[in-house]
């Protein structure tokens, strides 16, 4: 019998001057889903439905750029993608271009049990999920302000930025203090305009 | 982008990866987090969630890359892991990933200068960070 071990993530990259509530707000969501997922393995759940059940709660939460809460195509819209894979046999699921499939890992772990490929994209992933009656949303439960900030900062700071959080002018004092130094460039904007996924 | 990596009692390695993208993306365009080999990835041996840029994890099979040194370098998880980081990303590429073996261990690795994270094990280790 072997022994079981867990780890998960919410993005890299951060804001150095990421204030504190925002690391707090974090840690505990991670906190959340860490314990989620260790009484799930001591109730002898299979690695394969832990790594579902726990990005599932991730993504359910707006903390962190998955499911709701992620961030925006330069038209305002939303594009999910997910993949699961399961070891021993080396199966995998995966999908992309979701708009309105509430928890994208639980239909990539659908293409992979129930469907003849392995990855689907788009139309074809959306009308999968239709078939199997995974639950679907409306297109504005995932936009939240947060991401209508960040991206109307993107574009203004004509960059395209991954899993940062730009805080919304005025709104941390991370982006003012750090204005005031002299900015490290990461995707070609200065560090300073980022707060943290 | 969020991921979950896990080994369970019977050594069964298995990882998940979700992700909303890039802010200001182009439409249609894809990442690293469903590329079985690049953002995710499980075999017998270990499985592995990244994030960061996916263009630079992409070109550089970046979870593929951790299960590979392991089976045909002999390395361990931490040294694969941070032989991955360093060695496999591109000039200027940021990423960062977490990973599990089939012995029970974790680790994890980037060269951002945070991840925010969560790791257990059986044996008691916990941990849950957001920088260095």
């Amino acid at each position: 019998m072997g022994k079981w071990a867990i780890a998960l993530h919410g993005g890299a990259g951060l804001d150095p001057h990421l204030p504190l509530h925002r690391q707090e707000e974090a840690k505990n969501l991670l906190a959340h889903c860490l314990n989620l997922g260790i009484s799930a393995l001591r109730s002898n759940l299979s690695a394969l439905d832990v790594v579902e059940l726990v990005v599932r709660e991730l993504e359910t939460d707006p903390l962190f750029n998955s499911g709701r809460g992620a961030v925006l195509t330069e038209k305002g819209t939303v594009e999910m993608e997910a993949s699961i894979m399961d070891g021993p046999k080396r199966r995998f699921g995966a999908v992309s271009g979701l708009s309105t499939v509430k928890n994208p890992v639980s239909l990539a772990r659908l293409v992979m049990d129930k469907s003849p490929h392995s990855y689907l994209a788009f139309s074809g992933a959306e009308e999968f999920a239709q078939q199997q009656g995974v639950e679907m949303m409306e297109k504005e439960y995932f936009i939240t302000q947060d991401n209508v900030g960040m991206l109307k900062q993107a574009k203004e700071a004509k960059a395209i930025l991954f899993d940062y959080r730009i805080p919304t002018t005025g709104l941390d004092s991370c982006g003012a203090e750090a204005e005031n130094e002299n900015p490290m460039m990461m995707n070609g904007v200065p560090l300073s305009v980022y707060a943290a996924e | 982008t969020v991921g979950c990596v896990v080994v369970d009692i019977e050594g069964r390695c298995a990882a998940a990866t979700s992700t909303g993208g890039l802010i200001n993306k182009m439409v249609g365009r894809i990442g690293d987090s469903p590329i079985i080999g690049s953002g995710t990835y499980a075999c017998k041996l270990c499985a592995i969630s990244c994030t960061g840029e996916g263009e630079s994890i992409l070109r550089g099979t970046l979870a593929r890359d951790v299960a590979a040194v392991m089976e045909y370098k002999g390395l361990k998880l931490q040294e694969a892991v941070d032989f991955v980081i360093k060695e496999r990303l591109d000039d200027g590429g940021k990423a960062g990933l977490i990973a599990v073996s089939n012995l029970g261990e974790v680790a994890f690795g980037f060269n951002t200068n945070g991840m925010f994270r969560a790791t257990a094990t059986q044996d008691g280790f916990m941990e849950i960070a957001v920088w260095e």
